[in-house]
Parts: C-alpha cells; structure tokens; sequence
C-alpha cells in the first residue's frame, strides 16, 4: 500500500498504491506532470452479429463491443532500484506482464511489456491493448505517423475526403501506427513511440490506445481462408515481447525528442560477442 | 564467405503486403520467418568479416538473438568475454546494455581501458516463464555503452572472483565499523 513512486534525472513516474498501475508522469526539466493511467484490455472479437455478418480476423478487426475488459485490475508489483536503472515489476495475470523502467539520464519512460499466450479456452477471440487514460482534452484528434515520415492528424469519426457515416465506433477509428502516436491539447503532448507497427486509436478524449497482439478463432472470409490462431510452440499460442517508449513535453519540444528517439529504436546498435577464455556452455 | 544477397531477398519477399501487415497463411509466416533467418545467418559472418578486419584479429563472434528474453549461452557461462557495440546512427549515442550472467559481480572495461559503471539485477520470473528451459542466467548485468557515430566500441567483461567479492564486502564492513567506532 505504500506510495511507489521511481525517478531519474529527468522524469518521475508514481503508481497508484491501491491498484499498482501507472499513475502519473512528471517531466522535471520541464516542471510539467500529468495523470496518466495504463492498464492492458482486450476486445472480445466479434463473430458476427444481426447488424453484419463480418467477424473479426487476420484482415478485419471487429470487437463485439466498444468496452474492452481489463486484463486486471490490480495487479501484484515490485521493484529494482540501482545507480543504473529503476524498474517497476508489474504482473498483470498469467500472461501478461510490463517492466515499467528509468534508466540513468533518459527522458523517456520505457513499458517492457511481455503478452502471451492468449488464452482461448473460453473459446473467445481476444485482441489486446495497451491504454493510456489521461485528462488532456483532445477534441477527438490525434497523431499517428505514416511510415515513420509525415505525422498525420486523425479526428474521430471523421475522414477529411468524404462524408463518413461510422459503424464501428472502434475499429473505424484504428490507424496503422508506424513508429509512434500521440495525444496533445495546449500545454502538453503524450508521445508513445512503438518498436514494431501496430494499430492505435483516441477511442475517448486524452485516451490513447495501441494493438500489442490477437489471437482469433475464425477465418474473416477475406482470403486468408484460416483463423489467426498463431499456434507457436505446441499450439499454445505466441508470446509477445515489445516496448513503448512514453515521454512526456510540450507540444512545441516533444518532436525534438520524438524524431531522432524513433531512429534510434529502428536502427538500433547491434551487440556482438566474442569469448576471451570461456568454458563451454553445457559439459556435455 | 557469405553473401548480403540471401537477406536481401528475404526482405524483398517480406514487402508482401501479407508478410507487412502478418495476414498470410501460418505456413507462409513460417516460410517468411526461414527465409529471414537464414539470410541473417549470412550477415552474420558478414559483419564478423568485418569486424575482424577492423579490428585486426580475427575471432569468434558470436550473435545473441534471444537477448530480449535474457537468454546468450556465451555470456551464461564466460568469465570473460567481449562485447562489441555497433552503432549504424550518425550521431555517437548513449546504450544501455543488458546481458544474461550468472555471476554477482562483474568489472567492465570501456574501450579506453576506464572501468564502467555497472550493476548486476536478478532476471524477473516473468522472462524465467517465457524463456521456459532456453537458458539458465540468474542475473543480467547491466551497464551505459557510448558508442561512435556509424562506429563501433569495444567492452571487456570479467567475473569477480567470489574470494575479491567477499574480501571487498569484508573491507567494506571494516570501513563502516571504524567510522562508527570513530564517531
């Protein structure tokens, strides 16, 4: 129960002590702070229903409804706290997990999050998210880039050609994001930077969303002719490893740090290793 | 001798815009998933090529591809061993480290002989689950490379003999109770 806050130079992270999850982010170069609550969900994956017949796979996404369910709602934790490095263990259920980490001089806010298996047996497709609730009032805008290059402006229910009439208040609001996604009002822009393309979405003002993984139970009829099962190893469904990168500045500043961040988790340094006098790896 | 060519194909086959966005076939994502493993492997001893020749000895490099679940069979059981950080950026940056030990302590040196900071951490029971019996570190150890712009720096890793550990902690204690008797 005890207030769990970790710090580096530059930014603060608190978490709730009643829930365990990420509470609020402090930029402390800037003095700016904002509550901003994460928690994974997952949309039940729809199988059709009376209004069409369309059910959610490997092409559609089509959640049945536009409430998806906390993976949890509280959620064990723990923490490592050195001179290098200050993590928050958070264990959300048997598959899924997030390492919420500072390391010494960065800006950011690294989410190591760990998903999988998906678990079907209730024989319930699942897409999971990860969602960031702030009080930034967004007006039903936010940003998603194209191919790392042009960011582009999104407004909910709206396309900027044509007239739209939504029929899938979620899935009609997903954009393809690249590298990264972000929310802002006048003062202060939430920047998540992804290390892998993935879809996200501003389903609610100052919420903002990204797809981490799915596993599906039925073909989408769009081609593909089988469901996105993923068996992985012995059919037990693919666990996933990724980052986001969260930081937090002004709207004027955060591209200067968005840019040349996203180039660096693309084309990432490549650790090679050599043996000085080792000893094999297994005796036999 | 290995060619770039093999890679370079396997990446011109996963700009499919199945491959792009993983709507194809699960035995197509196999397919996809070979191809650009076995074009890897042939980039491998490219960059080992490579590097040997810039460094001016040739050695046995080795490449951990399962890092992110701390898992590098040479850095488990060396007590010494290299690591050499490449940075294809054009500007030097600053990298955090992290690499699968078994020991408690460990001395890192940076590429000008200065020791480095570094910490050693337990592995989360979390990556234990996902790793499954992949590997067996305990610990990772964890330290800041600075490397060059389009460049790369070397660090030399060594285990602490567990009697310098013991004799370190000991003096340690020693200090702390002299202060206090002193005091």
């Amino acid at each position: 129960s005890k207030h769990l806050t970790i710090t580096n130079e530059h930014v603060e992270v608190s978490f709730s002590p009643d829930t365990g999850l990420l509470k609020m982010i402090r930029n402390l170069d800037k003095g700016i702070s904002l509550n901003v609550a994460q928690n994974f969900f997952w949309y039940n994956a729809s199988v059709g229903n009376s209004e069409s017949s369309q059910v959610s796979g490997a092409y559609i996404f089509r959640p049945d409804s536009n409430k998806p369910f906390p993976v949890s709602s509280s959620l064990e934790t723990y923490t490592v706290q050195n001179d290098l490095v200050q993590e928050v263990y958070q264990n959300f259920s048997s598959w899924c997990s997030q390492v919420v980490r500072l390391y010494k001089g960065q800006r950011f806010v690294e989410l190591e999050w760990t998903v999988g298996p998906i678990p079907i047996e209730d024989n319930w497709g699942k897409e999971i998210i990860s969602r960031f609730d702030t009080p930034l009032k967004t007006s039903g805008i936010f940003y998603t880039d194209s191919n790392g290059r042009e960011i582009l402006q999104r407004r909910r229910d709206y396309r900027p050609t044509w007239k739209l009439e939504q029929t899938e208040p979620v899935a009609g609001n997903y954009y393809p994001v690249n590298s990264r996604i972000f929310i802002k009002d006048n003062n202060v822009q939430l920047t998540v930077l992804t290390d892998r393309s993935q879809g996200g979405s501003s389903i609610t003002d100052g919420s903002l969303e990204l797809m981490v993984h799915r596993r599906l139970l039925h073909d989408d009829a769009r081609g593909v002719g089988e469901p996105l099962f993923e068996p992985g190893d012995n059919n037990k469904g693919l666990i996933v490893r990724g980052k986001h990168i969260l930081y937090l500045d002004t709207p004027e500043s955060s591209a200067d740090f968005h840019r040349p961040q996203a180039q660096q988790e693309f084309i990432a340094p490549q650790i090679i290793l050599s043996a000085t006098g080792s000893k094999p790896y297994r005796e036999k | 001798k290995a060619s770039s060519f093999v890679f370079r194909e396997a990446m011109g086959v996963a700009q499919h815009h199945d491959a792009v966005t993983g709507t194809e076939k699960q035995h197509v994502a196999d397919d996809y998933a070979k191809r650009l493993t076995v074009g890897w492997l042939q980039c491998q001893v490219l960059v080992s090529n490579a590097l040997s020749s810039l460094s001016g000895s040739k050695q046995n490099f080795v490449f951990c591809n399962k890092l992110n679940i701390s898992v590098c069979p040479l850095t488990e059981s060396a007590s010494t061993f290299s690591v050499q950080v490449y940075n294809p950026l054009p500007r030097r940056i600053t990298w955090n480290i992290r690499l699968p030990v078994n020991g408690t302590a460990y001395n890192v040196l940076g590429p000008n002989d200065k020791s480095v900071p570094n910490q050693v951490v337990p592995v989360s029971n979390f990556t234990k689950m996902v790793r499954e019996n992949k590997g067996y570190a305990t610990s990772e150890l964890l330290f800041q490379a600075t490397i060059p712009a389009v460049g790369f720096s070397t660090y030399t890793v060594t285990k602490e003999a567990a009697g310098k550990m013991i004799h370190q902690r000991r003096s340690k204690w020693v200090q702390q109770y002299n202060q206090q008797m002193e005091k």
